[in-house]
């Protein structure tokens, strides 16, 4: 069988599947100074899975909490990489009490794709995974 | 504040895959 790391180099997806592989993938990232852009990836897709089971005040809050800690601050490296017109339709969702499970949708792509461009092709590239390997 | 951090984490620990 492959070995989880080779499967890691097949695509982002597939490195995001594995605990091992999202470990390795945080380290490097928190060298760099971005592990927050995983840690919002991980909340919008945790978000989207929440509805069903969760009431509407724990959305709330929890939508406020993301929006607060990755989107507020302009300068932080999630909102820095999140398209304008994204950040204001979360903040109206926010503002006007919209809660929808996919209201964090395309900020989350926005980031996957700066990931898939950029920091994925540098961990694959960086002395954390050749080492692991 | 706490509240409000132990509800992202969970969140985020929501996502991830579990252990194979």
């Amino acid at each position: 069988p492959t070995p989880p790391y080779l499967k890691w180099a097949e695509s982002l997806h597939s490195l995001l599947d594995d605990q091992d592989g999202i470990h390795l993938f945080r380290t490097f990232l928190k060298q760099e100074e971005c592990a927050d852009m995983l840690d919002f990836w991980f909340a919008c897709s945790g978000f989207r899975k929440q509805e069903a089971n969760d009431g509407n005040e724990k959305m709330l809050k929890l939508a406020k909490a993301i929006y607060k800690k990755y989107i507020l601050d302009n300068n932080g490296i999630v909102s820095r990489q999140i398209k304008p017109a994204t950040k204001s339709f979360i903040k109206d969702c926010v503002m006007k009490l919209h809660i929808d499970p996919a209201m964090f949708d395309q900020a989350q792509t926005e980031i996957q794709t700066m990931m898939e461009e950029n920091t994925y092709p540098l961990f694959l590239k960086s002395d954390i995974y050749l080492e692991y390997t | 504040i706490d509240s409000e951090d132990d509800l992202l984490q969970e969140c985020i620990s929501s996502a991830m895959p579990k252990k194979k």
